[in-house]
């Protein structure tokens, strides 16, 4: 009988053996933890999302998601260890305890099974979805492009062979689509943390436009709080800020679009690479990623659940 | 499926805004097939860029005609991809 307890959280997984260890966690917490389908991929495989919840109905939410970008293994794999984390500390962490007994947190942590399941079969530097542009010999959009907040605008290309390629209109890819529907079906989601990897960042809106966010100064406090929180783990660095003014402009996220739709606490992590591996962070950094990663996580959370509005 | 052998990864810095404009029209080059792993966006901050093997010396004459300096971050990606599939094979036996 599978259980978590003989998942190698230390080591990268396909999508068919994280998809089989979802059903475990849920079999091992069930009066926590649950899985929902929230739609199916270009390939149609289904959008599963871990639901962590103890009662009440439609309480304030909180969303997470990893693997948006598929090559970028590590978040994925921080995932399943942050899912294992949650539900092994309610009851046990006050925080914890205190976030899940006053609200609801979804988290999908392959976000792109597609181009997830493509990096194991054929090509392991594929970041985008799998759909098909008509019209073009390339296939994919860039689903951290896709999102209706800015889109088409610079920070994404028109080019359907491009790698920030934003797609034929917003919203095209099921992948997007889905997590758009169920955000707004739900009503009451507070925040969106989507994290991706690598470079070490800490960001939230805007990237389409460089006005400063109505929230600025609250969102930059508490980044810089969870950064300092992240860095004492293990001394990894992080630079936070708005995206535009952290990187560059990137029309279209994730991030631009919950904040436009009223989720107030929307973040985005660049999780590490602390040298020079790049997407190919070995996996023996996972758990430390994943460690460092957790009290940041714990932050924001921690923040939304006493500052709900 | 996709080897990548001989493929390199050059962290590139840019220093200034000139050089980021290179940068990035050496990304939109689509016979040299470069892919950023991480962007160019400021004087200074590090860019991290895949070359495909038979692209190299183009780009590495391109960078070194522009005096835009970089190092070899990554030898050889396929080495890197060949361990992290035997790391994962093993953990699967294990």
């Amino acid at each position: 009988e599978r259980s978590t307890s003989t998942f190698d959280f230390a080591s990268y997984h396909t999508l068919d053996e994280i998809y089989d260890w979802l059903d475990t966690l849920v079999a091992d917490h069930p009066g926590l933890v649950s899985k929902i389908q929230i739609g199916q991929s270009y390939e149609n495989r289904p959008l599963y999302v871990l639901k962590f919840s103890t009662g009440g109905s439609n309480r304030p939410a909180i969303w997470l998601d990893t693997g948006i970008h598929s090559r970028e293994w590590v978040t994925q794999a921080t995932g399943v260890w942050t899912a294992n984390k949650l539900a092994e500390e309610y009851g046990q962490d006050p925080s914890v305890t205190a976030i899940l007994d006053s609200m609801d947190i979804f988290f999908e942590i392959v976000t792109n099974p597609d181009g997830y399941a493509f990096t194991h079969s054929s090509n392991r530097m594929w970041r985008k979805t799998r759909s098909i542009n008509a019209g073009s010999s390339c296939v994919g959009v860039d689903p951290n492009r896709n999102w209706d907040a800015g889109f088409g605008g610079s920070g994404s290309s028109s080019n359907p062979c491009s790698e920030t390629y934003h797609g034929p209109y917003a919203h095209s890819e099921s992948e997007v689509k889905s997590i758009v529907d169920f955000i707004l079906g739900h009503g009451n989601v507070k925040a969106v943390i989507s994290i991706h990897s690598y470079s070490q960042m800490l960001m939230f809106p805007y990237g389409y436009k460089r006005t400063a966010a109505p929230d600025y100064e609250e969102l930059n406090e508490l980044a810089k709080k969870a950064v300092n929180d992240l860095a004492a783990v293990h001394g990894t660095e992080y630079t936070y800020g708005s995206i535009v003014d952290t990187i560059y402009m990137a029309a279209g996220t994730t991030v631009d679009w919950a904040y436009e739709n009223g989720v107030k606490y929307s973040y985005t992590f660049e999780l590490r690479d602390r040298g020079h591996y790049g997407f190919l962070l070995p996996s023996s950094q996972i758990i430390p990623t994943a460690t460092e990663t957790w009290p940041a996580l714990m932050d924001i959370m921690v923040h939304v659940q006493q500052h709900l509005y | 499926e996709q080897l990548f052998v001989g493929d390199q990864v050059l962290r590139v810095t840019a220093s200034d805004e000139e050089q980021i404009a290179l940068l990035r029209a050496l990304g939109e080059r689509a016979d040299l097939q470069v892919d950023f792993w991480r962007d160019p966006t400021k004087p200074g901050h590090p860019a991290d860029l895949r070359v495909p093997f038979p692209s190299l010396q183009a780009v590495k004459i391109f960078l070194e005609s522009h005096s835009i300096s970089y190092s070899i971050m990554i030898e050889d990606v396929q080495q890197l991809l060949d361990e992290e599939k035997k790391t994962m094979m093993l953990s699967r036996q294990l």
